[in-house]
């Protein structure tokens, strides 16, 4: 059964839908069947997939409005063994509605990325940049968070209030279910200048702070991986041996590896 | 009395806080009197301006919970004519109800942002990177807003929506209030690195798509900007001769003249 891995961040901007895009493919090419699951109204995900929000026949929104199962929404994308579920949003007035939908939802949300795991060997789940909704939604349907840290201070400086958050999240749920889920998969640190003091400082005191929490793989600052959105594919496809694209098949092969030792 | 602009985006990490701060120094330095309004949680404004949201004495919050005025509120900075206020939160509580506040009183907000004209020449509101709660209480108090443009195509993708959604706002106020703000101050390139083929690309798009809204000023990408959250001061301060200074020194005139011009 699959395992579903959620991406959150609450500093904006810091890689969660370049990284849930190129470790999918990464994950995708090695093996694994992947499903992406955008939450991001902005349709991130789809655009860097090849396709335009309003192109996309359906999206996640019709679970909510037609009780259509997730597994019937699912878009296929450059790679075979790589897709994608995406709200489908052409107005104000169906972002409000996704949104109130997560909100009101999110049950059913879950319920219907538990059903999805049979179908797939990893799930993840693309979020906004907030602690909002779908960000909640997120972390209740998920076995595990990864959080990507862009090498900046201002993002540094945002962490320990998004580690609480998650820390309350799992205490509100209901102790009776048992719920440790979910847990914390890993941070990394993504858009790594290594030649300037500001991509140093905050490796050194990321490593410091969160220790074995830190996984060993980084993603470098390179504009290849910015492309992705106007190729409408990962990086791991249109520029696979560079260092962008090498870094994603690296942090796959890690979590599968620290996934294996538990 | 003073004009408010307000700092909106729906994608993430686009530079608002950024260009906050430094526009804001920028103009306490060619002589106005400036206030910056963070409404982000996560407090970039106050530790770019050198205090821990911890060691705030005080924060927007009080505004709903004790009716204090935004104007005994307001915090200095380390340049002489600039100041600022922001939301004190050290807990999920705090979060919540802060968010809370700014969805259900923002009158109250719009009507202190208001009362504070009389001090200041210039009001920016930085805002959280989506369409929620902060940044409609930030259109309503608004005169006019700024869209900061990171030059990548995953933000770029992303602007349509988001002026409609201003469009939008503006037609619910109440139409018998004549209110035709926000104006749309302007579009501005950020993060440019202009020798690669991803910011050409943008930076004509954008032109294409926007002309005259489009300011003439950009900010390229330079490592001296990010370095703003370390040092507790703008760019302008520690790095003034430098390219991300000088680009926020010259958006500050653009904006004045543009202002002027009317
Ligand atoms: N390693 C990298 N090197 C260079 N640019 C990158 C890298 N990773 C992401 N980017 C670029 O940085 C911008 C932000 O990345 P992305 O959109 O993936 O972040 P996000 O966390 O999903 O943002 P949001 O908070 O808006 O959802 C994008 O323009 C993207 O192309
Ligand atoms: N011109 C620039 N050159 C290089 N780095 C920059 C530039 N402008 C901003 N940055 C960095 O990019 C990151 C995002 O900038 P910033 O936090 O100002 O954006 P934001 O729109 O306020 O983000 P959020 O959506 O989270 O509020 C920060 O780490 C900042 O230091
Ligand atoms: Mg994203
Ligand atoms: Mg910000």
């Amino acid at each position: 059964a699959g395992r579903v891995l959620s991406l959150i961040s609450r500093k904006g901007g810091v890689g969660k839908t370049t990284s849930a895009v190129n470790l999918g493919g990464a994950l995708a090419l090695s093996g694994h069947t992947v499903l992406i699951v955008g939450l991001d109204p902005q349709c991130g995900v789809c655009r860097s997939l090849g396709v335009a929000q309003d192109d996309l026949e359906t999206g996640l929104g019709e679970i909510f409005s037609a009780n259509t199962p997730l597994t019937e929404l699912v878009q296929p994308s450059p790679l075979e063994n790589l897709f994608f579920v995406s709200p489908r949003i052409t107005s104000l007035a169906d972002e409000e509605s996704f949104l109130a939908d997560m909100n009101r939802r999110a049950d059913d949300f879950a319920r219907e990325i538990d059903r999805a795991r049979n179908l797939y060997d990893t799930i993840l789940v693309d979020c906004p940049p907030s602690l909002g909704a779908p960000t909640r939604a997120a972390l209740q349907a998920a076995d595990a968070f990864l959080v990507p840290i862009q090498a900046e201070e201002l993002c540094r400086g945002s962490l320990a209030p998004l580690m609480d958050f998650v820390a309350d999240f799992r205490r509100r749920q209901l102790p009776g279910a048992g719920r440790e889920t979910p847990v914390l998969e890993g941070l990394f640190l993504t858009m790594v200048n290594g030649r300037t003091r500001m991509g140093r400082h905050v490796t050194d005191q990321v490593a410091e702070d969160f220790g074995p929490d830190l996984l060993e793989t980084s993603v470098p600052r390179t504009t290849r991986l910015t492309e992705m959105a106007l190729k409408g594919k990962p990086a791991v496809i249109y520029a696979r041996t560079t260092s962008g694209s090498r870094a994603y098949f690296n942090l796959a092969d890690e979590l599968v590896s620290r996934f294996l030792a538990r």
